[in-house]
């Protein structure tokens, strides 16, 4: 995956994602494609969830999965989520749950509650930070207020180094893929520096859904893996998702 | 670059989607969550249940290709619906009246819900 939330010279957030999944789960030879991330495009639905005939948070996700991966509360906060790969992986939480050690929370579910529940990016990100997980993750969160924006690194239990935001040191955007931020991305995935490379061309006037569409359309940071591309902009409540297609060359990961 | 890792300059005019690599748009649902837990995703179920069936089944497919007897997905089928009860709520009863309104067994509904975790090894 790969997330970026980025602040325009206004003040206003953008925030946007590609959905990358199904690594190593059955290559098409004839199609060149991965088996299970096919199957997942036509599962990709934005739901407006509402309460008393009211929004109260949108999201893009796949029809039979209850959890959130990608969400947006209009005027409050967005928020995404990447895989964080770890040895102290989720495996180890499930087995813990099945030992009933059930302390944690399973992360789609916690990013639910968060949209349902959460009021404002503070509270968002402090649900994010503090509850313990039965996986670790990279949550993405964007607000709606200049210097709202944050990269939360979570292990299982704690979050590690968060980044935020910081435009005195010139940091107006954030851009996330499936590695610690304070590590080099592994040469074989490198995602982050062609997408670095797109924003720093961008410059922060120009961003935009357009511009920012633009950058996760180009290739590797658009690759085999990636099911769908979502824009946010939490001040207008506005969010809009694409399913997406690599064409031939295109890396796998 | 037509060689791995196949990076290219940086796009520009990709917005509105269009062209080869945008392969549709996504369509808007509404989950109203002030009816029960187990009928909010009935209207969308019913209308996806055949896509999520094809996608159990490619899961299954490749399940059979690593324990070719079955057995991987007789656990799925067996031991992950006594998961389910053991979900906060209320998504216990959103994953059972996912299964019931797809036709799709809760085990297998179990093991979509739970892919991420399961795959960040």
């Amino acid at each position: 995956c790969t997330s970026v939330v980025a602040e325009d010279s206004n003040g206003n957030l953008i925030h946007g994602r590609n959905l990358d999944f199904g690594l190593f789960m059955g290559w098409d030879m004839k199609n060149k494609s991965w088996q299970i991330t096919e199957q997942l495009k036509p599962l990709v639905v934005n739901i407006d969830f509402r309460r008393s005939n009211h929004t109260v948070f949108k999201s893009t996700g796949f029809a039979g999965y209850a959890g959130m991966l990608t969400g947006m509360k209009p005027h409050s906060f967005s928020l995404t989520i990447n895989e964080r790969f770890s040895m102290d992986g989720g495996y180890i939480g499930i087995i813990e749950w099945l030992l009933h050690h059930r302390d944690a929370m399973w992360m789609g579910f916690l990013t639910r509650t968060v949209l349902e529940n959460a009021t404002s990016y503070e509270e968002a990100r402090s649900l994010l930070s503090q509850t313990k997980l039965l996986a670790p993750a990279y949550y993405i969160l964007g607000g709606n207020q200049t210097g709202q924006g944050c990269i939360i690194t979570r292990a299982r239990t704690e979050s590690l180094k968060p980044l935020e935001l910081n435009l005195k040191q010139g940091r107006w955007y954030l851009l996330q893929t499936n590695y610690d931020h304070w590590k080099a991305p592994l040469f074989l995935d490198d995602r982050r520096t062609p997408g670095m490379k797109c924003m720093n061309q961008t410059l922060q006037p120009n961003i935009s859904f357009k511009t920012l569409y633009d950058v996760l359309s180009t290739k590797p940071v658009l690759n085999k893996l990636t099911t769908y591309t979502t824009l946010m902009e939490v001040s207008k409540g506005k969010l809009e998702s694409f399913v997406r297609d690599c064409p031939n060359p295109c890396m796998p990961w | 670059q037509y060689v791995p890792p196949y990076t290219e300059e940086c796009r520009t005019g990709m917005y509105p989607p269009q062209g080869p690599t945008f392969k549709g748009a996504v369509t808007w649902y509404t989950v109203d969550l002030d009816l029960p837990p187990s009928k909010r995703w009935s209207a969308l179920m019913s209308e996806k249940k055949d896509d999520i069936a094809n996608m159990i089944k490619v899961i299954k497919d490749i399940a059979d290709a690593f324990v070719p007897s079955g057995k991987l997905i007789d656990f799925v089928d067996k031991v992950l619906p006594l998961i389910v009860d053991t979900l906060p709520y209320p998504y216990d009863e959103e994953l059972k009246g996912i299964a019931s309104a797809s036709g799709v067994p809760l085990g297998e509904i179990a093991l979509f819900n739970l892919f991420y975790e399961v795959f960040t090894v």
